[in-house]
């Protein structure tokens, strides 16, 4: 049985440039997965972004000493295929009985293609959105699974003037996303305009019932003495079948040192 | 401090809202801000056990109970910010990012809010060109103290007020924004740091958006009790 909880997938990744791979991400998550970091592959940055993985790996000098940030293709000149990437990871997992898993992307920038073991899902645009998909249907009966995904640029990641300037051509307000990328009086361009998997990846293992953002509010009365805990939740019941649940809900304060009152 | 359990049935493939009665507290441990008292933190454990199969799901996150108002003084046209009924002086300090390549880690958050805090701040401002900051970026702000001013995703530079103007109208699909933001007010919420939320830099978003904004952010009128008895 599958602990219940999350697992963070932040290592381990590999990258490739789209261009530099012939293969689609079918096969690359089933057939013909890359072996490890051999051209066109290299180590990922996950949690990152694709001008961090190319940094890591020497592919491009670093931004942020000298002027080397020149000497890096900026988006606008090479296009957006240029800094569309493929990211791939394998995991481990096995379900048992009722259990369920979610596979959570925290943040990608801008938009993305999931591929699982062969299946295809789509993250559709916009940095500041979290995506969680549940594959408890499409994972691998041995729980080794294979994860490739495509990530694409901002549609408008604009062009900077030769002046330079607060937000070079602003292009990027088009799209719902960061707007310093392109450069601003205290910030070079950032040439790939933070495109990648940004933020966190995880997989969630539940059994039939899910919660999903809780929230929490208080309330104050008699000069602070008195107050409430208010909270509601959203519950998902992924089963065919109707589930009996017990919810708890628990406050507990920690004293001095690691003395816990409950 | 509190456990409580309820029951409840749910329906194959729903999904529903549900609402705890609420807590009492006696005078419990209030969070303050950077300065002005201790950061009281308390771990609230939501957990669901299903009939026949055991545990299901378990969510933590580490609660501060405080109450933040502001409102905009007349006679300044500045804004004043009351935490558990008192007045504080703002100390703050603009944020845009901690790195550029996004290599976003809770080390260096830590490094750079525990920086902030040791600089005798009690406020850091997210601004509108940057992000909407990780939960671990406002996990340090908890525990060290600094109220977090949030800003969504508009300046006026690339929004209708720069040189070139541009993107009058903001980004091109509104929805997309609003969902964005949505998701991003829901995975924030939680945070006793969190205290203003912004339209954004300099600019007063599209009137569709900020409307939106505005309608989605107010209190709901439950909580619109006074703290006297």
């Amino acid at each position: 049985m599958a602990e219940i909880g999350k697992t963070k997938l932040d290592s381990g990744w590999l990258a490739a440039r789209s261009t530099d791979v012939e293969l689609t991400g079918t096969q690359l998550t089933t057939t013909h997965p890359p072996t490890g970091p051999t051209a066109p592959w290299m180590e990922a940055v996950v949690p990152g972004t694709v001008l961090a993985t190319l940094v890591k790996n020497k592919k491009v000098p670093d931004p942020f000493y000298g002027l080397q940030n020149e000497a890096i293709l900026d988006i606008a000149i090479s296009g957006r295929e240029y800094y569309t990437f493929w990211f791939f990871t394998t995991f481990q997992c096995k379900l048992t009985g009722n259990q369920h898993l979610d596979l959570n992307f925290r943040g990608i920038n801008y938009s993305a293609e999931v591929y699982l073991n062969g299946h295809k899902m789509v993250l559709p645009k916009g940095m500041f959105r979290r995506h969680s998909l549940d594959v408890t249907d499409i994972l691998h009966p041995d729980g080794q699974n294979l994860l490739a995904v495509l990530v694409h640029p901002p549609d408008h990641p604009g062009s900077i003037p030769p002046k330079g300037g607060q937000g070079g051509d602003h292009e990027i307000g088009k799209d719902v996303a960061t707007q310093y990328v392109e450069g601003w009086d205290w910030i070079i361009p950032i040439r790939d305009r933070n495109t990648g998997i940004w933020d966190e990846v995880s997989v969630s293992v539940t059994g039939p019932v899910k919660i999903i953002d809780p929230h929490l509010v208080s309330s104050f009365f008699d000069n602070y003495k008195r107050v409430y805990l208010h909270a509601t939740t959203e519950l998902e019941n992924k089963s065919s079948s109707v589930a009996e649940c017990s919810l708890n809900i628990q406050v507990s304060t920690e004293l001095e040192g690691n003395v816990c009152l409950i | 401090e509190q456990l409580q359990t309820q029951h409840l049935s749910i329906s194959p493939r729903a999904r529903v809202q549900y609402t705890f009665p609420q807590l009492f507290f006696y005078k419990p441990n209030l969070w303050w801000p950077n300065g002005m008292g201790k950061q009281a933190l308390h771990h609230v454990t939501i957990s669901v056990e299903v009939k026949e199969h055991g545990e299901s799901d378990q969510w933590t996150h580490l609660f501060g109970f405080r109450k933040i108002e502001s409102h905009i003084d007349n006679a300044t046209d500045g804004r004043l910010f009351k935490i558990n009924g008192q007045p504080i002086f703002i100390r703050g300090g603009n944020w845009i990012l901690s790195d550029g390549l996004l290599r976003l880690s809770a080390k260096r958050y830590r490094t750079d809010i525990k920086f902030h805090a040791d600089m005798n701040f009690n406020m850091i401002r997210c601004w509108g060109g940057g992000l909407a900051e990780r939960p671990e970026f406002y996990h340090y702000c908890d525990m060290y103290g600094l109220l977090v001013w949030q800003e969504f995703w508009i300046t006026g530079d690339v929004d209708g007020r720069g040189d070139p103007v541009s993107n009058p109208d903001g980004p091109l699909d509104h929805d997309l924004f609003m969902l964005c933001a949505r998701d991003t007010v829901k995975l924030l919420r939680n945070h006793a740091s969190l205290a203003l939320w912004v339209g954004g830099n300099e600019q007063v978003p599209p009137k569709d958006i900020n409307e939106a904004l505005k309608n989605d952010l107010q209190l709901h009128p439950y909580f619109e009790t006074p703290s006297e008895t």
